[in-house]
């Protein structure tokens, strides 16, 4: 809020959990204290797997209300303001998990304004834990703040953690936590003193991140089911399973553009990877320029002596030459096939090639749509790709629908000090499989509109969630089965499962959300119908796209086919240009820090630290 | 010649060529006050090769240790080494060990030679033997500097200058006319380098085909990194 003539009088964050769906609403109150009218900001970050729902302002008893239009459609209709760039970027990036929604409005003398942004996100289990991130930066003392979460999970609550960055020992204990089996109620909400940087001073304490993170109980194979209005969610994450042996192929890229600080990180995340692998495990790296290189020409076991050789050759990759991507994984996924073929790897195993790279091919086949088909052909479904992009001008894009259609995912590492944390995270996320080939059945003519129920692996600390529609609006219990492939057999379970009685869980709790699974249905289905679209035929991603746009504007999500339009009120007779908030896919995240990348310089310290590991060298000689 | 800068601290490497007439002798190293020279004589290849270009290598070291008494001469033929008066050859063709009270040596057959000064300074000089029917190239050496420590802060020459380190910073990373070398700018002894992104070769672990060092490269005879340009660095004779 840009000076003392404006007072906030409330920021309040209101996120309530229902079984990982979290629907947050965000309410902020400021009075213009001035004599004249004057603009008043409101800046809220959000997560970018969120989904903005609706957005309100309330100015003098007056409510302006947004609505969600058809992206195409709202960009037509105020296509004069688009194209001045007058609506432009009311969301913009910040940071690596989060983006921006801001607006302005003006404000008439002595008046009072409310925001009201509410967004909703399915809450994605990593490494064991959901997590809620809250980014508050209120600029100045606030009246009456607050952040309050209520979680919700039938399932029981293993863990909560609440935590903040701005949070000193002093403020440690106004974090308010209650936990019960199945509910956890965290608040958090300090005086104006106690938000103040100092006891004299205007300042406010209060800037950064509040995470909130937590665990559920998991007790039975099968996962969890709840049916609720007829839809219903199943959460599969059964625990205790064995570990299966991975066979993971590193494709690494040694092109001169990764020179500098990516090659040294990937250096550091290879040797950090390497020593996580498993002695079960086998291996193999490829590196590429635009020749390839291969450390040996097949997998081997991942035991102490062979990951020390490995992490040795690792410590040598150098940049050179172009990009040759194509080739690269091929390679990769032939010593894979081979492999398997000539039962050099467990039976049992799941294979995957994890392609670290910057750039975009520059040798050998450079056309992106070829490459993700060839791959795909050779692959045939058997091999999943991992790719993680390197800093900002790799193109997501293309690593996306490449990973894609050979059942993985692409990553973006941002190119800071902690890549090397990023690349072993990632690692980390999908080192532990516990099952292969995973399919969550249902009966055919109880259920209907099924989000993906199958899935290549399940990983340890991850969880599957599949919604579906129910349609027989009646039927309270189904059968359900999954079934999959384990280290050592295959994994079949079967359960029959009734509808939650809500009333008997949370007795004392109205109410709250009862359209939560219809929603988190919805929402699980634009996001995979948005991820087909990328790989599938041009009829195929023309229905996959109608059909998200429906569902969005049915829901009111504001997905990256749609827009929100808030009409801004007129003041003093002047007409304001109306507001348009979009969602920004990850490609427009990219270009954004493209176009404001943040500042990137090498320098060389002095030398006393001599003492490392490398002595210095200095040589002549000739080619 | 090329010139390879490798600074562990910033993780990095600097990289600069110097092309004179063949035949010049050039000062890598002189530090005065531990008594240490050494020199080099660059030799051309047979003739001038397609492209042009005259290419220089050096195939001759004068290294002097006053302090200890030693002088040795390395050539492509050859390794004479004076100490007190007495005078060894050794032959490149042959692995041989020598331990003295001052100074280790060790050559590796046809490969390269490994000497030891006390209290002062490790050096190899790596042997690249060439076909001898090759019509442009010529047997040549390569001088790489292992422990530099005990050396003087006062210690100069084309390398020497850079024993105790290297302040520099590059910023402003940008195209350059190979999409893979990227240019760049470079602050250093307060010059504003254009500078370019590319590799050299270390033959010390190949000495068939080297070993890739990324490298930023100071064009144009390294001028602006090292200190004056490079007839400040000839000198007469070997010794």
């Amino acid at each position: 809020m840009q000076d003392l003539t404006v007072e906030v009088l409330s920021v309040k964050v209101d996120c309530v959990v229902m079984s990982r769906f979290a629907h947050t609403v965000i309410t902020s109150t400021a009075l213009n204290k001035a004599n004249v009218s004057q603009e008043i900001f409101f800046e809220v970050d959000l997560p970018k797997t969120a989904f903005i729902t609706n957005f309100s302002m309330e100015i003098d008893g007056q409510v302006y209300v947004g609505e969600v239009k058809e992206k195409e459609k709202a960009k037509k209709q105020y296509e004069k303001a688009v194209s001045s760039g007058q609506t432009a970027g009311l969301v913009k990036v910040s940071g690596r998990k989060m983006e921006k929604f801001s607006v302005s409005v003006n404000i008439a003398a002595k008046s009072n304004v409310t925001f009201v942004l509410t967004h909703e996100e399915l809450l994605q289990r990593k490494l064991g834990q959901y997590e809620i991130l809250t980014r508050v930066k209120p600029k100045q003392l606030v009246q009456e703040f607050q952040i309050v979460a209520n979680i919700y999970e039938p399932q029981g609550i293993a863990s909560v953690d609440a935590h903040a960055t701005f949070l000193t020992n002093d403020l440690l204990p106004m974090v308010e936590k209650t936990v019960t089996e199945k509910k956890a109620h965290i608040a958090f909400s300090p005086t104006l003193d106690q938000q103040r940087k100092c006891p004299d001073c205007d300042g406010t304490l209060i800037d950064g991140d509040f995470v909130i993170s937590y665990d559920v109980k998991r007790a039975t194979s099968l996962g969890d089911i709840q049916i609720v209005n007829g839809y219903f969610v199943h959460y599969f994450a059964p625990p205790d399973l064995p570990r299966v042996p991975t066979n993971v192929v590193f494709v690494i890229d040694r092109s001169g553009s990764m020179s500098g600080n990516k090659m040294h990180q990937t250096r550091w995340a290879m040797k950090a990877i390497l020593s996580d692998l498993k002695e079960d495990d086998h291996f193999a790296i490829v590196e590429f320029d635009h020749s390839i290189e291969c450390w040996k020409e097949t997998l081997i076991k991942a035991t102490k002596d062979n990951v020390d050789k490995a992490i040795e050759y690792a410590d040598l990759l150098r940049p050179r030459g172009g990009t040759d991507i194509n080739s690269a994984l091929l390679r990769g996924l032939k010593m894979l096939l081979e492999d398997k073929a000539e039962k050099r790897v467990p039976e049992r195993s799941v294979d995957m090639i994890i392609l670290l790279t910057d750039g975009m091919p520059s040798s050998g086949e450079t056309n992106p749509t070829r490459i993700q088909e060839n791959l795909a052909a050779a692959n045939g479904g058997n091999t999943t790709l991992f790719s993680l992009g390197f800093g900002n001008d790799v193109d997501y894009g293309f690593l996306n629908v490449l990973s894609q259609k050979n059942n993985g995912l692409a990553r973006r590492i941002f190119e800071a000090s902690d890549a090397v944390l990023q690349l072993q995270g990632f690692y980390e996320e999908v080192s532990s499989p516990l099952l292969s080939e995973v399919d969550l059945r249902y009966p055919d003519n109880a259920v209907g509109f099924l989000t993906t129920n199958h899935f290549s692996q399940l990983f340890n600390g991850s969880e599957i969630v599949v919604a579906g529609r129910l349609l027989d609006n009646d039927l309270d219990n189904m059968l359900v089965e999954v079934v999959g492939q384990g280290f050592e057999e295959n994994f079949q379970v079967q359960g029959q499962t009734s509808a939650l009685d809500w009333g008997t869980i949370y007795p004392d709790d109205k109410y709250i959300f009862g359209d939560f699974t219809e929603r988190l249905w919805a929402y699980l289905t634009i996001q995979q119908l948005l991820d087909k679209s990328n790989t599938v035929s041009q009829d195929e991603k023309e229905n996959a796209t109608a059909k998200a746009l429906e569902m969005s504007l049915q829901y009111s999500f504001v997905t990256p086919l749609t827009s929100m339009v808030v009409t801004k009120p007129e003041i003093e007779n002047k007409t304001d240009s109306p507001l348009i908030a979009n969602k920004l896919t990850e490609e427009e995240r990219q270009a954004a820090e493209r176009a404001h990348p943040h500042f990137h310089t090498m320098s060389s310290r002095p030398f006393p630290s001599l003492t490392a590991h490398a002595p210095p060298s200095y040589f002549v000689d000739g080619d | 010649p090329h010139f390879i800068l490798e600074l562990p601290d910033s993780d990095d490497a600097l990289c600069f060529n110097i092309n004179d007439k063949p035949g010049t002798i050039f000062n890598l190293v002189k530090d005065t006050k531990s008594g240490i020279l050494v020199n080099g004589q660059t030799i051309g290849d047979k003739q001038i090769p397609p492209d042009g270009k005259i290419y220089t290598y050096f195939w001759r070291f004068g290294i002097i240790h006053r302090n200890l008494g030693v002088r040795m001469e390395v050539s492509t033929k050859g390794i004479s080494v004076i100490q007190d008066g007495n005078r060894i050859r050794l032959q490149w063709s042959n692995t041989t060990s020598l331990k003295g009270d001052n100074m280790d040596i060790l050559v590796t057959k046809d490969r390269s030679l490994t000497v030891t000064l006390k209290d002062s300074v490790k050096f190899v000089i790596l042997l690249h033997k060439v076909w001898e029917k090759h019509p442009y190239h010529r047997d040549y050496l390569g001088f790489y500097t292992l422990d530099t420590h005990l050396l003087s802060p006062s210690v100069h020459g084309m390398l020497g200058q850079f024993y105790h380190g290297l302040e520099y910073e590059v910023t402003n990373l940008r195209p350059g006319e190979v999409p893979e070398k990227p240019d760049a700018t470079m602050y250093v002894k307060g010059h504003e380098l254009n500078v370019t992104r590319g590799w050299q070769r270390d033959f010390r672990r190949d000495v068939k085909n080297g070993e890739n060092v990324p490298c930023w490269f100071i064009h144009n005879n390294g001028t602006g990194l090292i200190d004056g340009d490079i007839s400040d660095y000839i000198v007469s004779g070997l010794f």
